[in-house]
């Protein structure tokens, strides 16, 4: 089972230590953090890591493609142009690859997600924010994220979710949609569903830092003079959605909007050109 | 007494909420808050609010001089020039009116301190603040500090803070100094003082919310689901070292410096040129 993460917003947004907390990995203990002299002439560059994740006995061969340098600069217009070309460039392959003769084994290098993190900072949607997710959100499934959500008390929390949500809606930005449950199923089930699409986007915080142990499980968090922000408690973040979300319930729908709805645009627009 | 304290940084860092915080005002309640789309067109604006404050029983009027607009932008380059011409068209000012018949009454609209907040979320400063702070550092006192402090723990703050004071020595960036105090003052003041100058740039954490109310006094802070950042403890963050800082202790050093350095460097080139 192949999949690919994007994750892009600007630096210092908890982006890795996030992906780390998600998947309980260590990809980026080896990066180097450019300064902001380098960060001056610096562009965005695309990586990638790759991890074998197993989740509930499923194995998934998990990419994570990083886009460093974006936003990050004085000037950033057009930044996210890269990032739009690699996502086309995976459908190009693709493409190729499925109009082949071994048509059994093609890699499937396609971005099934983006995760895409706004800055707790501002007043909700920056003007860059609108940009970038304009210009990509024909190609893949964009799951916004609200990052550092630790900066916010509660009352922020929803305020600044109610102001994203209507700023994508006024902008006509098309973001990943949940797929409706089955109408037989239980009054609970829906009541959870309903929910979960009422937390978009969701607020997150992440670490990797164990604050307590105990025999069943490591909590993790970040300790404050005034208190511990645990990062897989409920009342505290959004995090456990996401991750329930990303991994158990919704990787296969990502992987099947990917591939009959955003390539599927792409074929058309190179087989009308 | 006039005092001129003009307040910089991006949108949402929380500069309004620590004016009001730091003076104990409402300068902002009336503001509104431009949305990604206005912000898209629009370019920085100055904006001046003015309140008698008493502090000691010292009468100090404030103009703080606001600069909306700062960094929104997805082009940011050369977004702070009218900031440096604002400050300049103040020294303009100054120069005729002391050059003028009538001197007794000149208007010091000159500014005194340019506090200048930084994101938390970065890893340092971002070219956007050094570009600025080094197209500023000769014409007015920069005040860095680092805004929304209770996005770091502890340990982060103190490498937050390491890292910002070396990249301001690398990128050769004159913030204000701190003078030294008396060789003839006892040690607890010399220690008090080191500890001060220790602590740069401050770290710091606004709030209008009134968390409890005793009979001497009311507690500002940042009620979380796991815990209350007060705003004016200092284990907390260094709210009370700048306040203290700005209003107690250095309020004349600043207009000082303003007058002495700066203006003077302003002077010099008009007169050279
Ligand atoms: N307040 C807060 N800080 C975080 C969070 N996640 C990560 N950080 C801290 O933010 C800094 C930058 O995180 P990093 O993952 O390197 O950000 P990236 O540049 O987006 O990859 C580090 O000091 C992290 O410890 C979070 O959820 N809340
Ligand atoms: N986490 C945190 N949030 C703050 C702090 N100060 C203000 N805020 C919140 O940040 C948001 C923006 O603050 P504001 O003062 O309007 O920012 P400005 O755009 O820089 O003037 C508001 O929701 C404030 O309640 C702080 O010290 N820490």
């Amino acid at each position: 089972f192949d999949f690919t993460l994007m994750v892009a917003g600007e630096s210092g947004l908890g982006k890795s230590t996030l992906v780390d907390s998600l998947f309980l990995t260590d990809l980026y203990k080896t990066r180097t953090l450019l300064s902001a002299q380098e960060r001056l002439t610096k562009t965005l560059e695309i990586q990638k890591h790759e991890v074998d994740i197993e989740e509930r006995g499923v194995k998934v061969k998990l990419t994570v493609v990083d886009t460093p340098g974006f936003g990050d600069a004085v000037d950033n217009s057009e930044c996210w142009k890269p990032i739009a070309e690699y996502i086309d460039q995976q459908f190009e392959q693709y493409f190729r690859d499925e109009s082949g003769l071994n048509r059994k084994n093609i890699q499937d290098s396609r971005v099934h997600c983006l995760l895409y993190f706004i800055s707790s900072l501002g007043h909700g949607l920056r003007p860059l924010d609108v940009e970038f997710m304009k210009g990509v959100h024909e190609k893949v499934n964009i799951v916004p994220v609200i990052a550092k959500a630790d900066t916010l008390t509660p009352s922020e929390v929803q305020r600044l979710k109610q102001k994203i949500r209507k700023e994508i809606e006024e902008h006509q930005i098309n973001i990943y949609q949940f797929p409706d449950c089955d109408s037989d199923e239980d009054e609970e089930f829906k009541q959870q569903d309903l929910a979960l699409k009422q937390s978009i986007p969701f607020a997150v915080i992440g670490s990797n830092t164990i604050i307590k142990e105990t025999k069943e499980k490591a909590v993790r968090g970040r300790h404050y003079p005034w208190g511990i922000a645990e990062v897989e408690n409920a009342l505290h973040c959004d995090f456990a959605k996401l991750r329930n979300m990303l991994i158990q319930t919704h990787m296969q729908d990502l992987k099947d909007m990917t591939q009959e709805v955003h390539y599927e645009n792409y074929r058309a627009c190179c087989i009308q050109s």
